[in-house]
């Protein structure tokens, strides 16, 4: 009979580390470098740094043929991490600070540690890690990894005075930089043409520097955090929101009672049941929701409050009318009935059934506003006031798809979207390439499945553009894409291109240079290579090149023209 | 600050969906029959039956347009699954029997799960699964999943009579029919071209029947289980071998009492110290380890064996040479001293040291006997009978570097895959394209980073394929591989064909059939859809191709003379 097992993540991910682009020593150096340098720029952005990355790879025994062990170091000058956050967060797969709908290079939860993971099985060698997040003190770590557990093994953990804030880390590796130079130095210079506010250094094996000076003295606008929007949501989303929507039963302590007292202004020494029931009528408008609740189970169960310490509510059962709950210190449990006529009946209701449709609306969901609310629920066949708790499972599903087919919601907010701007990517684009001509253009924010996403698309000709013919730099979220551009929805954009009919013809010295910015890009892999050819994004990038492509046709005539005349 | 959290493995897969090929209804109802039909066929395969699967998609209401719910279900004739694991099974991503070195499907023990997750997430209907392992009774469960925990959350578990073994799974989720259909009609239609001994059926929407009867009645050798080959080899699982094979202390228990007995041939009633000691050197030669064990510790802590039942060995550290031991009853620690000139300190050395090089390579790798274990050692420059446990990180990593580099090992034993072979492959071609021309070759197994594979490729021409140009049928562990082939391998290759050599021009009635198997294929992505250039591989299927395509020239000459001949 078979045999069943259960792997941790970081288990999975040892096995298939292919997914995550380290499947060779050339590839696996390339993608650890990468994985470092954009959690660097991730957290100076978050924090309005101006980022400065230096990044060194160095033999181990320079002597050796490739592939050989090198020593990766990649330190930055942003916030750093807490001590009681670095050991998980390089130690652990799937945890991160990148969760949530942001425009984020990061977003797996894994990178750094599938890096570490690397250098480990292939050397054995413990990461060095310092972390200073007050530019005081600053803590040293040295760990393992447990892959099979996913948890981290902490060899050293130090601690020395800091000079500045920021994170250093240090990982041994088995790499091939004779084969990966030249993607990394490809990966540095497209870094800075993208990140022209940061400035990044590279040192390479043979001592080398390649250093990139920021071009762009502000940072510009830090990304926001978005609630989600209701083309992105499914039955899961809607029936989580629906249970986070319902109350917990208050916690009876003594910090409740001293707000008893002071809400329904008991003037007594102690709070008892008879004085809360005569203060609570007069008081109602101005209680807090707590308190009210607190007020209706006083009423119902006929206990003191302060017994309420000791009891559990087990369940609210607003069909039958029944409340049960036990007594922690008796362990007896006991049931009460709940009259439906009481003025209380409503409180109870409330935990139980959660938020109404309404609300659900308008604070869990972006840019709906009451009058769109109330014409949804219209639409969806729902009462705005239904309570969540009290839907059906077919009404959650109705609710779910009602929410995709609505076409009067707003569009998706662009202003969570951190594009670079026209004119610094311009910049970005002329410093790195020195063209004759340039041309760049941001199109409107759009949105896929609910996620808000915007193109800036840039060309760039002649001057020091090799004459190679076309090559096209893809961008998402400000990290550089530079495998697998055969399954890219960039690439496929291009080859529909009628080239002639731009008076582009041959092997021009040309440059595409496309950037995707998103809350959530879609990739193909977890290796983060290639952009999914969904609809809407495609057609926004077909339309920024159709724009740019008659800016060059206009370009390419001209020059014509001119050099016409000149032969003349 | 940043805001930390652990997410699991069932959370990232729903946030990252589309990894798993569940981006949009069309796909993810591809994605469903797939995961479903596959785990089938690899259950059936595995226990030598010859597959009988059955698949239907209904639609909840016909009368709706597309995307909407439908029905999926796929039942076999199969082993069935042990009631005490379907919850886990189905319900727990990253849960399976398929983590093992053996050419199956399946391999990352979430493709059932996800299937559920997304048929769950857009309908919140739950999974019904029915198994049944003895054909006498049968179990009936209704599942949901819990997509934050990770664990299934069962909502009613029956049992009821069974008439034969198998399972049967059925989970409601919004498809799009209309636009998925053609693949799934197509990916039936391959599953039945590439297992000729499966019988498949399919029942449509619109209750249209296809049905694929089996034309190999004798099942092929099922794939056996492998041990690691040296060249697949890093630190990591040099590390965990070297933890497996160190001794656990044996359990002392009555049935370590009676072997004891039996073992040192103790005639008397109670096994004592004294009679252990003086039996021990005369029945030296036969006694298993574990009774060699037992005699030392004995031995050395001068304690009777009855006792030894509550002590707990916490230490043995040789360099020290000093064991440290707790009476589980009296909570007393003691710490004894180890004479390193007794000749029962081999014992004790070898629970902490663990096994020889030589015995690690003998029997924990594949296909290295006494001579090459000796000759490797001298190669990579270590002792044969250098224990495991007393070497330094620096040595296994060197062991691990030396076992990528040594040449003498024999390639990867090719017996444990389980290709068609190219009659039953040729069979299969023939019956779903019915070709004038049909030619298949099987190359011998080779091995990509110690993983064993084999290509079989298959070349069909004319007849009744249609004259549509160049079509290429992919196939993996037999498994039609229908999407992403701009990045598979399989088609970098042909990419490179310089066709008019071969007598072959224009929109030719061509179909290539491509079949790799492995113990572990290479996919780029969770989803399954593509294979990556491994090297190894790419030139292997380039053999092939450059034979098939000689045998279709010669064709191809011998047709064109006859149709010249037949024109004069
Ligand atoms: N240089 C850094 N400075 C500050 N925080 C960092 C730094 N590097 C990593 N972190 C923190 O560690 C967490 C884990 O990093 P990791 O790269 O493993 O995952 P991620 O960046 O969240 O996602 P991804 O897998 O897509 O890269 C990050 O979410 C971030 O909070
Ligand atoms: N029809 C079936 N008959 C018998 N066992 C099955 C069947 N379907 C699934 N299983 C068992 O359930 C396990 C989980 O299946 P699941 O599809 O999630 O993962 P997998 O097949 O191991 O890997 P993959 O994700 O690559 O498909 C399998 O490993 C297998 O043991
Ligand atoms: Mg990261
Ligand atoms: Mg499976």
């Amino acid at each position: 009979p078979a045999s069943f097992d259960q792997i941790s993540p970081s288990e999975f991910f040892y096995r298939n580390r292919d997914l995550a682009g380290f499947s060779n020593p050339t590839r696996s150096l390339y993608t650890a470098v990468r994985e470092f340098v954009e959690n660097a720029l991730d957290a100076c952005d978050r924090n309005g740094i101006l980022p400065s990355v230096h990044m060194s790879i160095k033999a181990v025994d320079p002597e050796k043929q490739d592939p050989k062990h090198y020593v990766l170091t990649v330190s930055d000058n942003g916030p750093g991490i807490p001590s009681n956050h670095v050991p998980l967060a390089f130690g652990t797969v799937l945890y991160g600070s990148k969760f949530v709908l942001q425009q984020t290079r990061g977003m797996f939860g894994l990178g750094a540690t599938m890096a570490i993971l690397y250098g480990q099985i292939t050397t054995n060698k413990p990461v060095h890690i310092r972390s200073s997040t007050d530019g005081k003190v600053r803590d040293e770590f040295e760990m393992l990894l447990d892959i099979q557990k996913n948890k981290p093994v902490i060899q050293k953990h130090t601690t020395s005075p800091a000079r500045s804030t920021g994170l250093r880390v240090s990982i041994n590796l088995e790499g091939d930089y004779n084969k990966a130079g030249a993607k990394i130095r490809d990966y540095v210079y497209k870094t800075a043409l993208i990140t022209p506010y940061a400035s990044i250094s590279f040192e390479d094996p043979k001592g080398k520097k390649f250093s990139y000076t920021r071009i762009m003295k502000s940072m510009p606008a830090p990304p926001t955090t978005v609630m989600p929007h209701p083309y992105g949501v499914d039955v899961e989303t809607i029936r989580r929101m629906t249970v986070e929507s319902m109350a917990d039963i208050p916690k009876m302590d003594q910090k409740m009672l001293a707000r008893l007292k002071s809400e329904l202004r008991i003037k007594e020494k102690s709070v008892t049941r008879k004085s809360i029931l005569k203060a609570a009528p007069r008081r109602w408008k101005d209680l807090t929701r707590n308190v009210r609740i607190i007020v209706a189970l006083v009423h119902f169960l006929e206990v003191e409050p302060d017994r309420l310490e000791r009891l559990r509510i087990d369940e609210i059962n607003i069909a039958r009318n029944e409340l049960t709950y036990t007594d922690r210190v008796s362990s007896k449990s006991t049931v009460v009935p709940l009259d439906p006529e009481s003025t209380y009946h409503k409180q109870l209701a409330r935990i139980v059934q959660g938020e109404t449709l309404a609300t659900l609306l308008t604070k869990r969901f972006q840019r709906i506003g009451a009058k769109t609310a109330e014409k949804f629920s219209l639409y969806a066949g729902f009462k705005p006031e239904t309570r969540l708790g009290s839907m059906s499972n077919a009404d959650l599903v109705k609710l779910s798809d009602m929410l995709q087919k609505f076409t009067d919601f707003r569009p998706p907010d662009p202003t969570c979207l951190a594009p670079l701007g026209t004119k610094p990517f311009e910049n970005g684009i002329r410093r790195s390439l020195n063209p004759d001509f340039c041309v760049t253009v941001q199109r409107p924010a759009s949105a896929y499945s609910g996620f808000p996403f915007v193109i800036e698309l840039g060309l760039a000709y002649g001057g020091d553009v090799p004459s190679e013919g076309l090559k096209v730099y893809r961008f998402a979220n400000r990290i550089p894409l530079l495998y697998d551009e055969g399954s890219d929805v960039v690439l496929k954009v291009i080859g529909d291109i009628d080239w002639p009919r731009y008076k582009i013809k041959g092997d021009p010295p040309l440059v595409i240079v496309s950037h995707i910015c998103s809350t959530r890009i879609p990739y193909k892999t977890v290796g983060k290579e290639n952009v999914a050819d969904r609809v809407e994004i495609e057609r926004e990038i077909r339309l920024a090149l159709q724009y740019l492509l008659r800016k060059i046709a206009v370009y390419m005539s001209k020059k014509g023209k001119a050099e016409s005349a000149r032969k003349r």
